[in-house]
Formats: C-alpha cells, structure tokens, sequence
C-alpha cells in the first residue's frame, strides 16, 4: 500500500524550501 | 473552543483561485497535446482525466497549505486524502457549477461550457446517470444559495472525518470538524436568519456527495480495467490505493 500512494506522499512530504 | 469570526475568514484564504487553476490544467492539456503528434488527439475521456488529475493535484496542495492539516502527520494527512479525494473532487465540481454553471449545462474547470443533453446523448448509461445525480444536486445547493463559506466548510468536513480507519490522531480530526461544524452552523444562522434550518439541509448533502463519489470511483476504476485511464497520474494513483 505504501508503495501504491509514493506520489501522494511526495506532495505532501515535498520540502518547498528547495 | 468558539470560533472566532475570523476563523472561517482564514479558511477562505486558503481557497484557491480559479483563474490560476484554470490556467494551470490549460497549460497542462496544451503541453500534452504539443507531446503529440498533430493527428494523435486525446480523446474525451482522457481529456476529462486530465483535467480531474490536475484539479486533484490542486486539492492535495490545498489541503497541504492548510494550517489545521498541517497540525497532522503526514501519514494521517495521506489516510484522510485517500479516503476523501473523490468527495472533495465532487465537492469542487459542485461548486464551481453553483457558481459559474448556466442552466442545462457544465462548466469545466477549463471555463468551458457544454450542453449536459450534448453528453447524455454520447455518454453510457453510467456516465449519464452520474451527470443527472450531480446536476440535480447542484440544483439544491442553488436552491439552498449555497455560498462560498458553505462550500469550504464542507471541504473541511469531508477531509477531517474522524471515522477513517488507521487515523492515529483521531481527536485532533475529531476537534477540527467539530470547530469547523460549529463555524458553518454560526454562519448559516448569521447570513440566511430566514432559512432556519439550512446548516441541516447542507449537512444531508454529504451523504449524497459520498455516494455520487463512489459512484464516480467505480466507473473511473471499470475504465481503468478497460484501459482507457491515463497511467502516471495522481488520479490512477488515488484509485489504485481504494481498489488494492
């Protein structure tokens, strides 16, 4: 499952500062 | 606690704006039709698919950018996200139709505007069936003058819901709602006095919403069996955490 939503917590675990 | 009169001011600000969505999911859709050649056209369906990805993509970073989501971990963020996208993406429809739709039509998120008879007539009966559902709950809302405060206070409702399974922080989710609840149910009461009961009107719409986005979730995902889903995106991602 966690595999399934990588992208899904790429956005919300981005770092903006980058 | 009460909430303070700015409080659902601050959940406004949060909202995005339409004209940068609308501009965004264009740009999106002009560069994926530059990626292809002249005579190799995205078909409706697939158009429609971009246009939900992108306003998906829209409605993570929303709720990302909010200070009350931001109150969780993001384990919790991405448990509530994937049980609610398909409300909010409802939710976002339906606003956006309140708001800007003529009578008898859709307006996309495009700014476009198309005949609802013009896609029943090419539609299955799925598709058809869920257009009639959310046009005639747009229909309510309308009647209801349902407004923009309204309207985010149902977002926050459907995305903070305590019953999620494997939600760790469930009283933080618990409190949120319960304070965004109250906001809505002062405002309705402070704006439409005359309308005693429409806090309850607007809360027996999310059961409807519910049902219509797990309508929507079962089609998109017969479309996905048939192939017909674009891969790589946030919505086929979103579907496959539901149907694994």
């Amino acid at each position: 499952k966690k595999k399934d939503n990588a992208l899904l917590r790429y956005l919300l675990d981005k770092d903006d500062t980058v | 606690t009460i909430p303070s009169p700015n409080f659902l001011h601050q959940l406004l600000e949060g909202e995005q704006d339409e004209g940068q969505l609308r501009t965004k999911v264009l740009t999106s859709l002009q560069k994926e039709q530059a990626n292809r050649g002249k005579h190799d056209c995205l078909n409706t369906f697939s158009i429609m698919c971009k246009m939900a990805d992108q306003t998906l993509f829209g409605l993570v970073e929303w709720a990302r950018n909010s200070n009350l989501f931001k109150e969780l971990k993001v384990d919790d963020q991405m448990v509530l996200l994937q049980s609610c996208w398909s409300e909010l993406l409802v939710l976002d429809h339906l606003c956006r139709q309140v708001t800007y739709g003529k009578e008898g039509c859709i307006y996309l998120v495009t700014g476009q505007q198309i005949e609802v008879s013009t896609i029943i007539s090419q539609a299955g009966m799925t598709l058809s069936s869920l257009v009639t559902r959310t046009q005639d709950l747009v229909s309510k809302l309308k009647a209801l003058q349902f407004d923009r405060q309204e309207f985010v206070c149902l977002k926050y409702l459907v995305l903070f819901n305590p019953d999620v399974k494997s939600v760790q922080n469930r009283r933080q989710v618990e409190q949120t709602q319960e304070r965004v609840n109250r906001a809505l149910m002062e405002h309705t009461q402070q704006s439409h006095p005359g309308h005693s009961d429409k806090f309850g009107q607007l809360l027996l719409r999310l059961p409807e919403v519910r049902s219509i986005s797990l309508q929507v979730e079962d089609y998109l995902y017969q479309r996905h069996l048939l192939g017909d889903l674009p891969c790589n995106s946030l919505l086929a991602e979103m579907l496959h955490g539901k149907h694994s």
